[in-house]
């Protein structure tokens, strides 16, 4: 038996906002830990990982480790039906091949449940190496979403180079170039402002708009997002969820001809 | 010019 609970739907409206665009069915790994999901885009390019901590959930049990290949689409479907303070239930019997979704209203009045059928996904689970990495920016997750998105109109891709002085953002194409630097800020009344830079190395990498800019509808998940950059290694795009969990996203730099 | 790799040949399969 398989039961995870959250006291608001829109926790888990956002977590699906955030993957997606990228994914369009995925694995659902539940143990007594909790959730975890790991999958590749289409194309290969990039890496989902998400983990929701048994703890964080308002009630969690998992007798047995359970896999749910869920289509998002579907899932995108049901979650619509919720509204954002509902109470929201997942259950799924032992080797079941659907998984049911309970949303309770906040005075108890209305409930309504949506049964999902579970798919048969080939998962191709990848180990992803410890990395000491480089350059460690934390930035506020609104901004960095500002950025992906202003830059991705100059060009495909966007190179980020990261130094003790500051971060930088740039895009060049057929209208011309531009260029964003931020630097380390000095003082902030709220921590979630912050730009704060951890740097061991200097890098210079270059990463395709498409994907950073999806990455960036885990947005409403978090204040800050943090980037992990090395020379030659994929770029880790992290939200953490509060008191849940986290959503990395990893993506393949692009490299000279 | 650059080209865009693939994530696989980053990470190891389990």
């Amino acid at each position: 038996m398989f039961e995870a609970r959250l006291n608001a739907a829109t926790t888990l409206k956002k977590v699906l906002d955030a993957i997606k665009d990228l994914l369009n069915e995925a694995t659902f790994d539940c143990s007594d830990a909790g959730i975890q999901l790991q999958a590749m885009d289409n194309s290969h390019v990039s890496l989902v990982s998400l983990t929701l901590r048994s703890d964080g959930f308002d009630k969690f049990r998992c007798d047995r480790n359970l896999s749910m290949g869920m289509n998002l689409g579907s899932m995108s479907k049901i979650l619509k039906c919720a509204n954002n303070e509902d109470t929201v239930t997942m259950k799924a019997q032992d080797n079941a091949d659907t998984v049911t979704f309970m949303f309770e209203s906040q005075n108890h009045e209305k409930v309504s449940d949506y049964e999902m059928k579970l798919m048969n996904l080939d998962q191709e689970h990848l180990g992803i190496p410890e990395t000491d990495y480089s350059c460690v920016v934390r930035m506020p997750a609104m901004e960095f979403a500002r950025i992906c998105r202003d830059l991705s109109q100059f060009g495909e891709s966007v190179i980020i180079c990261c130094t003790k002085e500051g971060v930088k953002f740039s895009a060049s194409g057929d209208v011309g170039s531009a260029n964003i630097k931020l630097a380390q800020t000095s003082s902030v009344d709220k921590e979630e402002e912050a730009v704060t830079i951890e740097m061991q190395e200097p890098v210079s990498l270059t990463f395709a708009c498409r994907y950073l800019n999806a990455f960036t509808k885990a947005t409403p998940l978090s204040n800050q997002v943090q980037l992990s950059m090395s020379a030659d290694v994929p770029l880790v795009v992290e939200y953490r969820i509060p008191d849940l969990g986290h959503i990395r996203y990893y993506l393949a730099p692009k490299i000279e001809e | 010019a650059t080209k865009q790799g693939s994530i696989m040949s980053f990470f190891t399969k389990k």
